[in-house]
């Protein structure tokens, strides 16, 4: 480090162990110091201060990489623009991701946050697995006030799409939220019906899904990269919505995976309520990080 | 793999003659590297990696021939040691019924957990009773009696509007009268900062009394393990931990972490969504999958 930078071995060995300790990995915490060390390296000395917002400025920019939100998404939240969509038939959004992440109560709150714009909305029960899978989401439906389409007994995921987008199409409604069952990205079979999924949905609405939302929860570790990468290869991810963020854990995954992949972060989820949805903002994110 | 970069290290070493003390530190920074990306808490990690520089500097690993060998002995047999040497099985009532009460963060297993428990218990001869007493989450409680019933396991059907402490007193009385020897309950999942939450865990822990308090936890956990296990563990003082969805290919170093932070045992692990994917916890299986 440069003359006068007021950061010593000490300190940076501390903030090192607080990178690591939100899960951003080893990886990305050596290059976050090694940056702050360039910037800090120039001849002056430094505050408390002014390293803290040099810190805050470089992870805010390492996890904005991907961008934030497009398409509906970003309509809906009314990003400077963000284009217009309206009008032009159902946007499909497929959500995805492993067990138990938080999907499911997702399209809850994502439909309730449409309904207030005053759009029309469609929840389909894709995941027809999964124990009470269906009348958890209805109830959701119920809660937001959205139309709700499931299968009939043991129906087949891609065909339940299949009904609820014809359904949606027919029944002009602005966004389709579909929901799927968690899967373990290491389950071929599974990946192999989330892609024929996708085929089914693309062949009732022309250019379906127009978003596929991976939901990843903020507790898992470095796993959730391998989980980022892998549906981001097999079927496609566009956005990233990273749950459970009122927990203790810091989400410091979305640094690799904003960082390698290139991946918009949409939104957080902040609790199990309707409400609990908030559009991602990286400064707000790396000042809870490095707390 | 941890084995291939540490042969790779004593390799380069070698030539210089006899490894010293700072040639054991470079092996043991890769060490540290394979647990962090593992997932093993990063306080657990410094004291694991302390413990075993002791045991590196030794003359085996000095001596031998094949050092790397030596080294990753040392780490596997700590690991094995510190993830529970023994087997941990659940605890049995000598006078029925046995009481085992799963908590847990949410989405990490318990109500699959709960059907999974029973369906091996039931195997193995017992009678249980599944216990639903979450009536937060939409659809909780049909979930439950859903797996239930395909575990061919009895279970209480809770009337609306009713607390997890009515829930477990009603519920008790009818596995009393059908004859249970053991009550599975299984909770809504919560927060460990959830003030409100974790109190009513912790009335509903002193109120059941249960043989065996297990913390459900996903096998994906990263560095929050710890702060969840300890935060668990002090208000609602756990007898095990089950670790789910050991199916994927998490490293699982959570596990670490929560076993050696709070000595609790592990005692089961999740591997599949189906009700037979419950299995005892192999310490030894674990460590190498943590190592990778
Ligand atoms: N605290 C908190 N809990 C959440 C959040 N999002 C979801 N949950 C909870 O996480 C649990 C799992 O949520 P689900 O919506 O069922 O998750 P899922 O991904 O659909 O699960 P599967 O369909 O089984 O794979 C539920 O108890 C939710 O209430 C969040 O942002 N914060
Ligand atoms: N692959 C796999 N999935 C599992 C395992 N255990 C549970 N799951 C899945 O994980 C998801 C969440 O399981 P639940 O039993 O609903 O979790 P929970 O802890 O009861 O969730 P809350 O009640 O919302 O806190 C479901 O999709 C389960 O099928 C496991 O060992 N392997
Ligand atoms: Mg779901
Ligand atoms: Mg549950």
């Amino acid at each position: 480090f440069g003359q006068g930078a007021q950061i010593g071995r000490d300190q940076l060995e501390e903030l090192e162990e607080a990178l690591i300790q939100a899960d951003v990995g080893m990886d990305y915490t050596v290059r976050i110091v090694e940056e702050l060390g360039q910037v800090l390296g120039r001849q002056r000395a430094w505050t408390q201060e002014d390293i803290r917002g040099f810190l805050t400025a470089i992870i805010a920019r390492a996890v904005g990489v991907g961008g934030r939100r497009r398409g509906m998404l970003s309509l809906l939240e009314g990003d400077a623009g963000g284009g217009s969509r309206q009008g032009k038939g159902t946007e499909v959004v497929l959500v995805v991701g492993v067990n138990g992440t938080g999907k499911t109560t997702t399209i809850g709150k994502l439909a309730h946050r449409f309904r207030k714009r005053g759009l029309r909305v469609l929840l389909a029960a894709g995941d027809t697995y999964r124990a009470a899978a269906e009348e958890q989401l209805e109830i959701w439906a119920e809660r937001s006030g959205s139309l709700y389409h499931r299968g009939s007994e043991g129906a087949d995921p891609a065909s339940v799409v299949h009904d609820a987008l014809s359904i949606a199409l027919s029944g002009s409604v602005d966004v389709a939220l579909v929901d799927t069952a968690g899967r373990l990205h290491t389950k071929e079979p599974l990946m192999r019906e989330l892609a024929k999924i996708m085929k089914v949905a693309s062949r009732v609405v022309e250019g379906a899904p127009h978003e596929v939302v991976l939901v990843l929860d903020a507790t898992t570790g470095q796993n959730a990269l391998v989980q980022a990468r892998t549906f981001l290869e097999t079927v496609g991810v566009t956005a990233v919505i990273l749950t459970k963020m009122d927990g203790t854990a810091k989400g410091g995954i979305l640094i690799p995976i904003a960082g390698e992949l290139g991946l918009p972060i949409s939104y957080v989820g902040l609790g199990e309520g309707l409400d609990d949805l908030v559009p991602f903002d990286p400064q707000a994110y790396a000042e809870a990080l490095i707390g | 793999s941890l084995a291939e970069k540490l042969d790779g290290i004593f390799k380069r070493l070698k030539n210089r003659g006899r490894l010293t003390e700072k040639d054991i530190d470079a092996t043991l920074r890769e060490v540290k590297l394979a647990l962090l990306e593992a997932d093993v808490n990063f306080k657990a990690v410094k004291d694991f990696v302390s413990r075993i520089r002791v045991k590196s500097l030794g003359e085996e690993v000095l001596q031998s021939l094949t050092p790397a060998q030596q080294v990753i002995k040392i780490v596997n047999g700590e690991l094995i040691q510190l993830l529970g040497g023994s087997r941990a099985d659940l605890n049995r009532s000598p006078v029925p019924p046995t009481r085992i009460l799963l908590v847990g963060l949410q989405g990490s297993g318990k109500t699959t957990t709960a059907a999974k428990l029973a369906l091996l218990l039931k195997d193995n001869g017992q009678s249980p009773f599944l216990v639903p007493a979450d009536m937060s989450r939409p659809a909780a409680v049909k979930q439950l009696l859903t797996v239930a019933a395909k575990a061919g396991v009895p279970a209480h059907s809770p009337t609306p509007g009713s607390s997890p402490a009515e829930i477990y007193r009603k519920a008790a009385l009818e596995a009393g009268r059908s004859g249970s020897d053991t009550l599975i309950i299984d909770t809504a999942g919560r927060l460990h900062v959830d003030e409100e939450l974790m109190d009513e865990a912790s009335s509903l822990a002193a109120m059941v009394n249960p043989h065996d308090t297990l913390l459900v936890a996903d096998a994906m956990t990263g560095q929050d393990a710890v702060r969840v296990a300890e935060a668990f563990h002090s208000r609602i003082s756990l007898t095990g931990i089950i670790m789910t969805k050991l199916d994927g290919d998490a490293r699982g170093g959570a596990a670490l972490s929560m076993r050696s932070v709070t000595g609790v045992p592990i005692k089961f692990v999740g591997t599949g969504e189906a009700l037979d994917g419950l299995e005892p916890f192999h310490p030894d299986r674990m460590a190498s999958r943590i190592l990778g």
